[in-house]
């Protein structure tokens, strides 16, 4: 089972096209293997890209670099994901 | 019995089959469950049945979980199904719309998709059918129907979360409900559901003309998404594909509109703006709830707009 362990969902707000442009181009850099949640379509809309840890501090340097304002939706997304099978654990403990 | 099922919580594809058969066996007259197909992997294609009756009357599709990751999506499929199935004889709507329409539902519409989102990968999003040229698994089943099938709102990459595969409807899970929609012949309307980012979408995405009808769905849908809000204030934004996101080809609601399916919607449902896929299952019937007046409203015009 994949893990993501020290994942992060970065919730990405492109100012202008130019800026949209890159965060495409930063998408099809397969190496870093990041993945749009929620794709980049115009300035002023969130864009939600999840990270793989490894890539996190390209990633974010990218960002800064081009002046690209974003936040961090999810800090973690494997403690989400622990939660989440711990809580359908409980439910077929209870449902049992 | 469906009375003791955890609607608050996300359940394996085989917690949700065993679902569908006790629903089934609750509502011997109202539901009945058929199988249009089976995945790549062959898993069966179940699609519930609502009819009161009568042949071939029109109906209302709807479909959960084409993209296996969003679960959110799956959750309020099980909790709407129930939903129509418990409130037919007590809601007015609901029972005026099933005695004169059929309503078709199929809620794991890529079940390889889904068990591989349990047992190996939870982002998963795609078919999971092997690519001759790639080592990248699975299509895009939301970019590989034939309305505008290879634009450039899809990718030719295998590797691609969009890809659209290597020609149209070659998706197992997609020609089989191509086949039964167009075997039909009389389905009036379309829905597929999808999270997230809280947004109701209409026709074209694959290209900026408008529909014929465009106004119509517009008026539709902001009525729908001012009823969804009613109950928590979600905000959803409104609109065709196009326009409100961007360039999509090869999608459900499209690929419907082309072939005479008037009123073809797609849901984004909640995300609240802090979980994406990875919506806590505590608000699975906040989310359910805050969907069925948008839905009703569709399927309500629907009956009362005869095409």
């Amino acid at each position: 089972e994949q893990l993501f362990v020290g994942d992060q969902v970065l919730r990405i707000t492109a100012s202008n096209e130019e800026q949209i442009t890159l965060l495409r181009v930063l998408g099809e850099q397969a190496e870093l293997q990041v993945d749009f949640w929620r794709h980049p379509t115009s300035p002023g809309r969130p864009a939600d890209l999840r990270v793989p840890f490894p890539s996190l501090q390209a990633v974010k340097i990218f960002l800064e670099s081009n002046s690209i304002s974003y936040s961090i939706m999810i800090k973690d997304v494997q403690e989400l994901l622990d939660e989440e099978k711990k809580t359908m654990m409980k439910s077929r403990r209870i449902g049992r | 019995s469906t009375k003791t099922f955890d609607f608050a919580s996300y359940h394996t594809i085989d917690e949700i089959y065993d679902w569908i058969d006790m629903l089934v066996d609750g509502h011997p007259s109202l539901v009945s469950k058929i199988q249009i197909g089976q995945s790549y992997e062959n898993r069966p294609l179940y699609v519930l049945k609502f009819s009161t009756g009568g042949s071939n009357r029109p109906a209302i599709w709807l479909d959960t979980g084409i993209h296996s990751r969003e679960w959110v999506t799956q959750a309020t499929g099980i909790w709407t199904a129930n939903k129509i199935a418990e409130e037919y004889g007590q809601d007015p709507s609901v029972t005026a719309i099933l005695d004169s329409m059929d309503i078709f539902f199929e809620i794991i519409t890529n079940p390889d998709g889904f068990a591989f989102t349990h047992s190996s990968n939870r982002m998963w999003r795609k078919t999971r059918s092997i690519n001759a040229s790639s080592h990248c698994v699975g299509v895009d089943p939301n970019r590989n129907w034939d309305a505008g099938f290879g634009g450039s709102g899809s990718s030719s990459n295998p590797c691609s979360d969009i890809y659209r595969g290597p020609y149209a409807h070659s998706e197992r899970e997609v020609k089989a409900i191509v086949d039964f929609i167009h075997s039909h012949g009389n389905m009036k309307s379309v829905i597929s559901i999808h999270s997230y980012s809280q947004m109701l979408l209409f026709p074209y995405g694959y290209k900026t003309e408008p529909v014929p009808n465009h106004q119509e769905l517009n008026e539709l849908a902001k009525k729908a998404v001012n009823d969804l809000a009613v109950l928590y204030g979600t905000k959803y934004t409104y609109g065709s594909i196009v326009d409100t996101i961007y360039l999509a080809d090869g999608t459900t609601v499209d690929w419907a509109y082309d072939n005479g399916v008037k009123y073809s919607f797609s849901f984004e449902l909640r995300d609240t703006g802090r979980y994406g896929f990875l919506l806590p299952s505590s608000q699975i019937i906040p989310t359910a709830t805050e969907t069925w007046p948008a839905l009703l409203d569709i399927m309500v015009y629907v009956l009362e707009h005869p095409y």
